[in-house]
C-alpha cells in the first residue's frame, strides 16, 4: 500500500509543484513506483512533467467518479505516473460543494491504485478549500514547503490551525510528514532569520536539507523536463535527491 | 469616483500584495487618496500594512452587508486606508456560493465608499474562485503582476480567458489597466526570455518598467512597512514610483 503525502501550503508560490515534481522523480530514481496527483487547476505538476492530458483527468475523477486508472498517464521517466489536472478544475470547489461526502472525493479515487505505488505525492492548490481538504483527507501526512521569506513564515500557524482541524473531524491519522525550507540564499539575512525561526519552533520536523534559490529548478519546468533531467549537477537537483534520502530514512524510523 | 483596479493573478507569489501595498504606498505620495482592499484569506496586504484588524473586516462586509465603512481603517500612511481581511474569509467562497447575486458583494460594499477615494486598489487570492470574481466584477480594469518565470507566463492565457468570461457575463466595462513583469533579474536568461515573449505577446499594454528583484521588497513586510518606508533609496521603492507614474499617465491618455 502505498503512502499518500499531500504537498501543501496555502501561500502562493513557495515551491509545492517544484517540490512535488522532482521529489516523485527522486523517489523514482531509487526504484520506488511514484505517482504524482496535480490537484491544482494551474496544472503546472502535468506540464512541469512534460504531460499533455487528452483523456480523463483529476476532475472527472472527482465530479463523475471516473476511475483512477483512466486518468493516470506515464511520464518520460521509468516508476513515475501523473494524475494529470486541467483548468476545469477551478469550477470543481462549487460543484463538490453540494455533494454528500464532499470531502472524500480523492480519497476514494485513489483507493483503487494505491496497491500499484510506493509512494503517491498530492500537488495542491495555493488555497485552504476544498481541493486541498479532499487532499488533506487522502493523505496520510503533509509536507509544507516554506519560501524563507516573511509571509510564508506567516501563514504557517494558520496551516497548522488547519491541520488540527482536519485531523479533529476527517483524518485522524493525518500526520506531519515534515517541513522543507526552500528558495534558501545564504547571503540573505532575511533567510537565515526565516530559517533560524522556523527550525526553532518546528525542530527534528524540519528536514536537514534546506532547497538552495538554483535557476535550473525555474527553468527546467519549460523544457518538460525534472531538474534531475535537466541539470542533475546542479544544487537543486542535489537537494531534492538528498530531501529523498532524508524522507525514506525518516519513513525507516518510523 | 474612485478608480477600482483588481490586483490579479491565480499563479501563487508573482508578487500581488507586493504589489498592491507598495502601488498603493507610491499613489498615496503623490497625494491621490487611495484605498487597498485585501480581498486574500491569507490577510498579508493587511500585516504588511502593520495592521491589526480589531473590528469587522471584508469578511463581514460580503457576509453579512457591514458597511465598508464600519471595517476600513488608517495605516500609517497619510492617503492610506485599508480594509483589512482575516483568516475566516477562507469560508466566504462557501458561503457565498449559495447566495444570490453572489458575484455582486464586493461591488456593492465599495458602492458606498467610492466617492471617498481617487482610486481603490484589490489583493486578490491567487485563483480564480468566488472572491477574484467578486473583484474583477468590482473594478473597472485589472493589473497583472507576472514573475518573470515560466509557469506564471504558461498561466497568462487561462486569466486572459475568465477576464473575457467575466466581461461577457458580469463587467462588460472590465479593461486590462496593465501586465507587470516582477521579479526581474537581468543577470538571468529565463527573465529576459519570459519578458520578450511577454512584451512581444502583450506590447504596449506591458509597462515600461520592471520591478527587479529586490530583497527590500521581500523584508519590508516583516516591520508592517512599505518600502517607501522602509527603504526608500531602494531598487524597489524606485520602481514602484516609477510604476505609479506610468498608471497615472495612462489614465490621463485615456
Ligand atoms: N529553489 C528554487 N530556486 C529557484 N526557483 C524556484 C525554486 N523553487 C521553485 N522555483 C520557481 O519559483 C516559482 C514558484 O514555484 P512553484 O510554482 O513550484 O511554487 P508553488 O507553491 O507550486 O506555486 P503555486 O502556489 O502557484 O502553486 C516557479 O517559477 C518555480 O520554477
Ligand atoms: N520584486 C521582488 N523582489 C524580491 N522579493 C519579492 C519581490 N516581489 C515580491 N517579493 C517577495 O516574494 C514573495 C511573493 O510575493 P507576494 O506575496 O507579494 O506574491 P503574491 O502574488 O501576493 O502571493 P500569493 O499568491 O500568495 O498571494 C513575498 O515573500 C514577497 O516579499
Ligand atoms: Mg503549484
Ligand atoms: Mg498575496
Amino acid at each position: 500500500m502505498a503512502k499518500v503525502i499531500a504537498i501543501a501550503n496555502q501561500k502562493g508560490g513557495v515551491g509545492k509543484t517544484t517540490t512535488s515534481i522532482n521529489l516523485a522523480a527522486a523517489l523514482s530514481l531509487s526504484h520506488k513506483p511514484t505517482l504524482v496527483v496535480d490537484l491544482d487547476p494551474q496544472a503546472n505538476a502535468t506540464s512541469g512533467l512534460g504531460i499533455e492530458p487528452h483523456g480523463s483527468t483529476i476532475y472527472e475523477c472527482l465530479i463523475n467518479a471516473t476511475e483512477a486508472d483512466q486518468a493516470i498517464c506515464s511520464s518520460r521517466i521509468a516508476n513515475l505516473d501523473v494524475l494529470p489536472s486541467r483548468q476545469d478544475l477551478a469550477g470543481a470547489e462549487l460543484e463538490l460543494a453540494g455533494v454528500p461526502e464532499r470531502e472524500m472525493a480523492l480519497h476514494q479515487c485513489l483507493e483503487d491504485v494505491r496497491d500499484r505505488y510506493d509512494i503517491i505525492l498530492i500537488d495542491c492548490p495555493p488555497a485552504l478549500g476544498l481541493l486541498t481538504v479532499n487532499a488533506l483527507v487522502a493523505a496520510q501526512s503533509v509536507l509544507i514547503p516554506v519560501q524563507c521569506e516573511y509571509y510564508a513564515m506567516e501563514g504557517l500557524g494558520r496551516l497548522m490551525q488547519t491541520l488540527e482541524r482536519v485531523r479533529e473531524t476527517l483524518n485522524p491519522a493525518l500526520e506531519l510528514e515534515g517541513i522543507l525550507l526552500t528558495m534558501w540564499d545564504a547571503r540573505l539575512t532575511l533567510s537565515r532569520q526565516v530559517s533560524e525561526e522556523v527550525r526553532q519552533y518546528f525542530k527534528e520536523k524540519v528536514y536537514r536539507v534546506a532547497i538552495p534559490r538554483n535557476v535550473a529548478l525555474a527553468e527546467a519546468p519549460s523544457y518538460g523536463q525534472t531538474v534531475l533531467l535537466y541539470n542533475a549537477a546542479s544544487a537543486g537537483a542535489r537537494a531534492y535527491l538528498e530531501l529523498a534520502k532524508e524522507l525514506l530514512n525518516n519513513g525507516e524510523k518510523s
